[in-house]
């Protein structure tokens, strides 16, 4: 379902070029639950970008179920966005005037779903925020603010949920239970890319990838 | 050199009131390292802004290197908060306008230090963040931001750290980085407070305070 060769991503910074992404190859399988690991500043966080179609590579091509990525139209870009992918960013990205329910409901009335209120109370439930509904980010913990940001990226059923570091700021307990839902969501054919620095987190996933400055060092296949 | 007595926080919410803290008590030696842990939503940020000096209790006492909190003025809780506490935020809380250097030299020029540039400087490469002054925080990596938040709360040279979650973006190796710098400190006497959901990073503390809704739900003493 995702196909990306050869991807670069160069930042000019005054006359110097940054080279982050210096030619990643990547392909992974429909229903695939894949890990990515490496040091900070490996540049994870940039590769998902690019897969979730929020950033677009120096070079390099990405295929994503079939099309390429660079070739499509803004509508076609902002169609992918919002049905096919969800995506939990690393810090967040509430919208600081809207509440957690709020926050979660959104993305369903841009697809016009039926009963967004009662799809978004349930996907915050799922993430044990049920007693947090009305609560503005900032009157939640961290860890909820994540859990928002968990329950909104996946309360569309997207096809692909990418999830940077979803469980950095959970105890472990609570961190089960969010990888209860991923597993939940792979038993359904939801293909799953996980960003973590957690080893226990990464051995959920059927493949580890190691990214090391900005190169596929190594792939894990699991048992 | 903290002593806090049964430490309240409410917050009014419409008609209902939410106890965050419910109570609790809390003695810290000079030059102690202690970790703090608990669920997510159990209060931990809470108190340590509490202990920082960033907020005030709804009820009990705080008394800081035997003075008692609330009866500070305000230059003086300026003053505390500026030189005698370093407090690492669990989302960094950079000025997003200033670069990586700017952010840590800024409060060395409230303290009028003698070569704030220098000195920032080397809180940076202390954190591996030596090819990354230039840099603003959107144009670095959420660990690196991370580190940019410890390097401005170790620059100052306090008496007291709080760094609330300080590890949760970082792979193992430089976790372990920040975790020998904060020995480091303990070693200069510096009073260590750390909240972490990593139970290897608690271990590195003389003693482990568990929190559990809103209470002090029991301690470790390490060996
Ligand atoms: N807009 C930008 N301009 C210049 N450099 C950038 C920019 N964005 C990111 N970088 C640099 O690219 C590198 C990779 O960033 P990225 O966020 O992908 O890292 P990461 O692997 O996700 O790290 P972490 O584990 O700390 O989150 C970092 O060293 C960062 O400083
Ligand atoms: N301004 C506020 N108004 C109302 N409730 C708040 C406010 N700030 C925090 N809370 C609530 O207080 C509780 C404790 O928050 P706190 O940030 O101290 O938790 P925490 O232990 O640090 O959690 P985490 O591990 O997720 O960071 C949370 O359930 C949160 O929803
Ligand atoms: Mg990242
Ligand atoms: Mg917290």
């Amino acid at each position: 379902v995702i196909r990306a060769t050869n991807l670069r991503k160069t930042y000019r910074m005054g006359e110097v070029d940054l080279e982050v992404l210096k030619g990643v190859d990547l392909e992974i399988e429909r229903g695939e639950y894949v890990a990515i690991m490496g040091p900070s500043g490996s540049g994870k966080s940039t590769l998902m970008n690019i897969l979730g179609c929020l950033d677009v590579p120096t070079a390099g091509r990405y295929l994503l179920e079939g099309r390429e990525v660079s070739a499509l139209r803004e509508d076609e870009l902002a169609e992918v966005r919002g049905r096919r992918i969800g995506f939990v960013f690393q810090t967040f990205n509430l919208l600081p005037r809207a509440s957690a329910l709020e926050n979660v409901t959104l993305p369903l009335y841009y697809q016009r779903a039926a009963h967004p209120r009662e799809e978004a109370t349930r996907a915050l439930e799922s993430v044990g925020l049920a007693q947090r509904l009305k609560h503005y980010p900032s009157q939640l913990s961290g860890g909820e603010r994540q859990r928002v940001a968990i329950a909104r990226a996946v309360v569309t059923r997207p096809a692909i949920v990418l999830a940077d570091e979803p469980t950095g700021n959970l105890d472990s307990r609570t961190g089960q239970e969010i990888l209860e839902l991923f597993d939940a969501l792979s038993l359904r054919e939801v293909t799953i890319i996980l960003v973590t620095h957690d080893r226990a987190v990464a051995e959920r996933a059927r493949r580890i990838i190691h990214l090391r400055d900005g190169l596929v060092s190594s792939v894990e296949k699991r048992p």
